[in-house]
């Protein structure tokens, strides 16, 4: 183990770390060095498997595993920059390696300032980083190996993987969490999700599967469609992400989105119309304002439909 | 924005602090601030690949696979994913089947030889994040090579 790549202690976490942690650099291509940290498992790191965890994008980076999903700590909210212990850390099961890749992302880095790149280049890189882990800690190298992520690691993971399997990295499989591993499915898919949760209407689904749903070739039509709803659905104030959950960030940099919602509505449930029926009425849709109670509105005037 | 309706703001100003900088060995010529993505990276990336299906089918005859989506995400929704699965044409080895996690139903699972695709009920983008004990689980049983 590189002693002087252990973290020996974590501002915002009182006590001794759960587990050993490292955190460093390791070798990509020429001048290009990509940023890890590795928590060793919280149960039995001799024995228990290593998984490199890839956070998407392409270029978000993997600390947010760490800090806000896998990892053995969580920020704490509402920015007092203190950690709070996950009980649900994957490392209570592995070791686990989070990689800041491609150079450019996070506090990984290019020497020559060249962040050009490609998936290709990308796995290639990250190949190499992880020959340089198994280099720093041969301590792991026997150990059973799993590479997992989520979102764009749906091309990071398997484009390394056939890489890692011309290796003598004692490799075993892959999990990817809501992967982005086909675009024209995820594309059509992502429609019919719209539509049958409810997130677009009848009058806008109908003239999508006019516009699109006939003919295999592409149209101009179906495309500008698509993206109107594509606009719809990730820039409207419901959380893309997570659709029954807090839209917590930003949604949008102008109102364009929230206007156009009232397009895509069905007429008879416009708020023009509603805001007529009803004075006072204001848009569930105003992007994370909840200032009606919907079920109370709904009591007062019967057969009323958001 | 990047990442519509998701705060980054604590990880970036908790990992934007000198003394975690030190404690992470970050050296000091790294004066760039820390985000959650770079959308300047991201413009300027080459994506090669519109499907994964050849990676997986050179994968799969030796390596096992997870797909999981969380079923309340809508940019990498669970329904292309299925789709994706299927299409793989793997032999089918179960009915599709709820899972549980403690008692509840935590979201529904379909095996395959060699891959599995599972969804997580009520989850969203960041599985781990919005529901961390069915995850754990999940993993758990996917490391074991457990149903």
């Amino acid at each position: 183990r590189p002693a002087e790549d252990e973290v020996k202690n974590l501002p915002g976490v009182a006590g001794p770390l759960s587990s050993k942690q490292y955190s460093g650099y390791l070798k990509g291509s020429g001048t290009i060095r990509l940023h890890y940290w590795f928590v060793e498992s919280q149960t039995d790191p001799k024995n228990d498997p290593v998984i490199l965890w890839l956070n998407g994008g392409p270029s978000c980076s993997s600390l947010e595993g760490y800090l806000s999903e896998l990892g053995p700590y969580w920020v704490n909210s509402y920015g007092n920059k203190t950690l709070s212990v996950n009980d649900d850390s994957w490392t209570k099961v592995a070791n686990v390696i989070f990689l800041e890749s491609p150079a450019g992302v996070g506090f990984s880095y290019n020497e020559n300032k060249n962040y050009t790149t490609d998936d290709d280049q990308t796995a290639e890189n990250n190949l190499l980083a992880l020959e340089d882990f198994f280099q720093k800690f041969p301590n792991m190298a026997s150990n059973e190996f799993f590479i997992a992520g989520e979102s764009y690691a749906g091309i990071y993971i398997p484009t390394l993987a056939v890489k890692v399997m011309k290796t003598q990295i004692n490799f075993k499989g892959f999990a990817i969490g809501n992967g982005f591993v086909d675009a024209k499915v995820l594309s059509e898919t992502k429609v019919e999700y719209a539509y049958y949760h409810a997130l677009i209407g009848e009058s806008l689904w109908k003239r999508y599967q006019t516009t699109c749903g006939s003919s295999s070739k592409p149209s101009t039509e179906c495309a500008q469609l698509k993206r109107e709803i594509n606009e719809l659905i990730e820039h409207s104030g419901i959380n893309p992400y997570d659709i029954t959950g807090d839209c917590n960030g930003s949604y949008s940099n102008s109102d364009l989105a929230s206007i156009s919602i009232l397009d895509f509505m069905d007429p008879e449930a416009s708020v023009g119309t509603v805001s007529k029926k009803f004075p006072g009425y204001r848009s569930p849709f105003l992007p994370c304002v909840n200032n009606i109670d919907i079920e109370e509105y709904s009591k007062k005037f019967p057969g009323y439909r958001s | 924005p990047f990442l519509p309706c998701v705060n980054n703001v604590d990880i970036e100003e908790y990992l934007n602090q000198p003394d975690v900088k030190t404690a992470l060995h970050i050296p000091d010529f790294i004066t760039q601030k820390w985000t959650l993505c770079n959308p300047e990276l991201a413009a300027i990336y080459t994506n090669l690949y519109n499907t994964t299906i050849p990676l997986f089918q050179t994968l799969l005859p030796n390596y096992r696979a997870l797909l999981y989506n969380g079923d309340a995400d809508i940019v990498c929704n669970f329904l292309g994913d299925q789709k994706f699965v299927e299409e793989l044409g793997q032999p089918v080895l179960g009915n599709r089947r709820a899972w549980r996690y403690r008692t509840q139903v935590a979201g529904f699972v379909k095996e395959y030889k060699q891959i599995t695709f599972m969804t997580v009920k009520d989850s969203g983008h960041m599985v781990p994040q919005v529901t961390p004990g069915p995850a754990l689980q999940m993993i758990t049983n996917f490391l074991n090579n457990k149903p």
